[in-house]
């Protein structure tokens, strides 16, 4: 597992920050960027995905009142993939309409979708290898973060109440900010460096980090290492397998 | 809510103030003077809120005014999150339907 990785700094790799508005399709959201981000890793085609298909083809029909990242990938893989964001442009309209996947090409698809060990440390040289996946944490704290890392503990942040998903994409470690000597006005608690994982949110560019947020590696911080999934993307292949000779 | 002055952060005038640049900033209008008093009181109490989470926090997160410091927790939480995720996920068949290799 490197010591930092952070898929924002490839070219083309990672989109820009979503406002879901009034729409609870976090989920949604997330499962399109995991998928789109790998298409493009594995394939080098900037392609944009569909969040309206997975709201419309949602087997719950729940649309914007709120889904699973798993069932979104269960979405892709009944409709053969997904169509383009500009062929099914997001809404964030309340009620579902009915699902129009089967009138656009699919510029993107899955072979399978899968969910990691909760070991943090295989989380992070699964996302350094293959791309950014999808985790789903307790959202509670978002509501009043500026900047920095969380870190929290499960009687500040229940890890077992996870109910927003978001789209990891790197880790790092804040340098510690051991004071000398100087008191500040503020008795700021002299730090170790900070292990963080990196976190694209939905909420637009103007909350947290430019819409990105970090929380503490190592702790399962806010249920981070709960549900980690990812689809599994492979690349396209023309020609058939080779197979076994008898 | 009545605040306890300790946490109740800059004095009303100024929270006045820091409500009105809340607004602007995030372009906030409310309906009548009731619901501005209601929303008043409510980015007070965020405020307080933001301020403990920052003593309590471990790591070098700073807390405060966000967009969504008119909303109540409750508020909050119905807005953006969806539906809390199972103790454990549903088991689920998976079935692809093209069987040529290479196609979606």
């Amino acid at each position: 597992v490197p010591p930092t990785c952070d898929w924002r700094k490839v070219k083309n790799i990672i989109s820009s920050i979503k406002n879901q508005g009034n729409c609870k399709c976090c989920w949604a959201m997330a499962a399109a960027d995991n998928i789109q981000t790998l298409w493009r890793i594995k394939t080098q085609q900037l392609v944009d995905v569909s969040v309206q298909e997975l709201l419309d083809c949602d087997r719950c029909g729940n649309g914007c009142n709120g889904g699973f990242v798993w069932d979104a990938y269960i979405t892709v893989l009944n409709n053969s993939g997904l169509a383009s964001e500009e062929d099914y442009p997001f809404q964030g309209h309340q009620k579902p309409h009915r699902c129009l996947a089967d009138k656009y090409r699919k510029v993107a698809w899955i072979q399978d979708f899968t969910m990691l060990s909760s070991n943090e440390q295989v989380i992070a040289g699964y996302l350094a290898i293959h791309g950014p996946i999808t985790v789903t944490i307790n959202m509670k704290l978002l509501q009043y973060y500026q900047k920095g890392v969380i870190k929290a503990t499960p009687s500040t942040c229940d890890p077992r109440l996870v109910n927003h998903s978001v789209l990891l994409v790197g880790f790092g470690k804040e340098k510690g900010d051991m004071q000398t000597g100087t008191l500040l006005s503020h008795s700021r608690k002299p730090r170790r460096s900070t292990p963080y994982w990196i976190l694209k949110n939905s909420w637009g560019a103007e909350w947290g980090e430019k819409g990105y947020f970090r929380l503490y590696r190592g702790n399962n911080t806010c249920g981070i290492a709960k549900y980690p999934i990812t689809a599994r993307v492979d690349r396209p292949v023309k020609k058939a397998p080779v197979s076994c000779p008898p | 809510d009545s605040l306890p002055t300790k946490d109740a952060g800059p004095r009303p005038l100024e929270l006045k103030e820091v409500f009105k640049l809340f607004q602007i900033q995030f372009n906030r209008s409310y309906s009548n003077p009731a619901e501005y008093t209601r929303r008043l009181g409510i980015f007070a109490h965020n405020l307080a809120q933001a301020q403990r989470l920052q003593e309590e926090d471990l790591g070098t997160a700073e807390f405060g005014q966000t967009p969504f410091s008119d909303l109540t927790e409750e508020e909050f939480g119905q807005l953006y999150g969806h539906q809390r995720a199972p103790e454990r996920i549903p088991n689920m068949a998976k079935k692809v339907k093209s069987e040529r290799w290479g196609e979606s």
